[in-house]
């Protein structure tokens, strides 16, 4: 449920 | 987390305090392109909208998935919007009267609309947030543009300038070799979007990069373009 770290990268 | 990424991130930072301190030293913002500022802070709304995600998670006290990466990543791109809003805020407020406006003659739609089309055929998910990320990531690929044009227009760039532009330049390029040892340790890793737009993205800082080491190598201060 969790895919806002998805990018991790800035 | 590794050496070539957190480098990367450091030298983007500088990158902003470079400017910053250029602009308020010199009071003066003179060869520096608002358009492209104006781009970047475009760049990071779009990019870093998963800080209310991270926000929202922090105000109702589910820690659960908040590591010492998304703690690291969010105080980056508090300071990031910060300081790029505060770049064009000082821009077209106080040093108004110095920028270079009328040399900054880029049409932005040039690249806005390109990158919209790109970003809305081209992404990882057909969702807002998905859609507004990659965006973000074409737009910074190309937003160096109007201060690359302003450049040859003028010719020459003081030293600050042209450390900041190496900076800038230099912390895209770091990514890529970022990615590539992402790549050979991370099983799962891979992200084509990113990849090609940091490619172009370093690419069209590459002729900078020749000049900036010549004039280094010689000592000079200023770096002139041949004409």
């Amino acid at each position: 449920d969790e895919d806002f770290d998805d990018h991790d990268e800035l | 987390m590794n050496i070539f990424r957190i480098s990367a991130d450091l030298l983007h930072l500088a990158s902003f305090f470079i400017l910053i301190f250029k602009m308020k030293a010199t009071k003066s913002c003179k060869g520096i392109s608002f358009k492209t500022q104006l781009m970047y802070t475009l760049v990071f709304t779009c990019r870093y909208l998963d800080l209310f995600h991270v926000l929202g998670m922090m105000i109702t006290f589910n820690f659960a998935h908040i590591t010492g990466l998304t703690l690291y990543n969010t105080f980056m791109k508090i300071l990031f919007l910060a300081a790029s809003y505060y770049i064009v805020y000082l821009m077209r407020t106080e040093l108004k009267s110095t920028s270079d406006d009328a040399r900054d003659t880029f049409v932005l739609w040039h690249i806005l609309a390109p990158c919209a089309v790109l970003a809305l055929i081209f992404n990882a998910q057909f969702t807002i947030l998905e859609i507004l990320w990659t965006f973000s990531i074409y737009l910074e690929a190309v937003a160096v543009m109007p201060q690359l044009m302003l450049l040859i227009e003028t010719g020459e760039a003081d030293s600050l300038s042209s450390h900041y532009m190496f900076a800038v330049g230099g912390y895209r390029a770091l990514y890529l070799v970022n990615w590539v040892y992402r790549y050979a340790t991370e099983p799962y890793y891979s992200n084509w979007i990113a990849w090609i737009a940091g490619f172009v993205q370093t690419a069209l800082f590459g002729d900078f990069f020749y000049y900036y080491f010549v004039k280094i190598m010689s000592g000079d201060a200023a770096l002139k373009l041949p004409t």
